[in-house]
């Protein structure tokens, strides 16, 4: 059965939906059958496989909210590898329509029970807030990678986000294991990153990935034209650290 | 009489925080009696002034919710020459708290009146999000300023930010002038970050600051101290580029 990974922090502009991307693509190129799921009502990771988001026709705020939509319509193929469920501004409004119902938190994991049958890993890009809809991540999630910026004034809101976890693990997700954590945007000349990589190291020992994505500007360019950094650059040591990463992935969750 | 400036951007990690401290500092330096509001539970700022949001007696949250507390009380002096109001995690009740008030979208702007005669500028450091806090301080707010990091995807979300501008213009802040926006993490040596700073120009003319914040990991490094990039390395590049801002923020506001 396929796992879903929920890529969460409440921080912005943290790597999220970079994350998502560049994994997602790297799990494919294993032969790993990968879906990402854009679960930010900005459609960001949308966006980022160069599309608009106004233009669609099905998002995941149609399964989402609705369980008796075929979930297989939003599904779109892409020339990074990964398929891809596409959001928009729409998802924004489920937050309010889901807070008065039973069991609100659960709808996701419904929405892609039938999915874990079809692909290896289902990556959810999570949006940078602690709402319903990353609360629905989480509680749909087998693992969760929380992306951090090697900056210090970047690493300080862990608390509130680890609080959260523990609170969804105790009431939603008795299953899920202690998160993963990425170190990313970092910039290896740097005193301060390689301080603050330390106190994250010596704060989360093997919680957190070998793997260290290095600050770059090719990470910023590689979505103008909808593609992963797989496709965008494949010999450069970006692509590598990705390729890492989903090799980390697999074993952490030990799918062979 | 005082200009209160809203610093704002509902995308995380874009300098919000980094541009009031030290825009806040060169505006001291300039002669200017400046406060710092930090208005986001976070309490980043406060965090960058080197305080414990934790061990605070009285923070922005005591003076906005409740019109009888004394400002004055919460007002702490800081090396980096700008005063400043603390926050910490009590101020995210404030926005449930207020929810069925009277008029909540005006309290901020009723909490700073009087601090108007005896401070030039007012720099309110937003959250990242568009919700009660931030609308507060649009509505508090004689200006606006955007910072916008120059890379593809972050520049994107621009446009609800500018609705909700309208729709604060409208109904509620009538003499608001057009935002002004702050390119920052500029890395000149790529051409992606050009191209961006390039249609950001386009598209906002001569909104866009002619100052441009470089990406540098000094202004990474400045808060760990509780330190401004003024008092960090005055002689930088880097402190040089925020006395500048801070001379065209004057002129802009025809302060003289
Ligand atoms: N390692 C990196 N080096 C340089 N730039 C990066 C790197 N990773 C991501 N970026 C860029 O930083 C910005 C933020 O990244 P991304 O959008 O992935 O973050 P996010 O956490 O998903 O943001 P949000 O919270 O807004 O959803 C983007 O412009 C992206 O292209
Ligand atoms: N020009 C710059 N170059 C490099 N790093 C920077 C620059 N400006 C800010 N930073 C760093 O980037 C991170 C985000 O900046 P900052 O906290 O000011 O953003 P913000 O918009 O206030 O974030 P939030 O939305 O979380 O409040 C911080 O670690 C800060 O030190
Ligand atoms: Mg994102
Ligand atoms: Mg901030």
């Amino acid at each position: 059965k396929g796992k879903v990974v929920a890529i969460a922090n409440q921080n912005g502009g943290v790597g999220k939906t970079t994350t998502a991307m560049n994994l997602g693509a790297a799990l494919h190129e294993l032969g790993e059958n990968t879906l990402l799921v854009d679960f930010d009502p900005q459609g960001t990771l949308t966006i980022a496989h160069g599309l608009d988001p106004d233009s669609l026709s099905s998002t995941i705020y149609n399964a989402f909210v609705n369980p008796d939509f075929d979930i297989r319509e939003a599904i779109l193929c892409s020339e990074n590898g990964a398929d891809l469920i596409p959001a928009n501004i729409d998802l924004s409004a489920a937050e309010v329509e889901l807070l008065s119902e039973l069991g609100r938190e659960t709808y996701l994991k419904e929405t892609l029970k039938t999915l874990k049958d079809h692909y290896n890993f289902i990556l959810v890009d999570c949006p940078p807030s602690l709402g319903l809809l990353t609360i629905n991540a989480l509680v749909a999630a087998d693992a969760v990678i929380i992306p951090v910026v090697t900056q210090y004034l970047r690493f300080r809101g862990m608390k509130l986000l680890l609080d959260t976890l523990e609170r969804v693990k105790a009431r939603l997700n008795p299953g899920l294991p202690p998160p993963r954590i990425l170190p990313t945007m970092f910039q290896s000349r740097t005193i301060h990153s390689r301080e603050v990589l330390e106190e994250i190291r010596n704060t989360f020992g093997s919680q957190v990935f070998q793997t260290v994505i290095r600050h770059t500007v090719r990470l910023a360019e590689a979505p103008i034209g909808g593609k992963s950094i797989l496709k965008f650059d494949s010999a450069s040591a970006h692509a590598e650290a990705y390729r890492q990463l989903a090799k980390e992935v697999k074993t952490w969750l030990s799918v062979n």
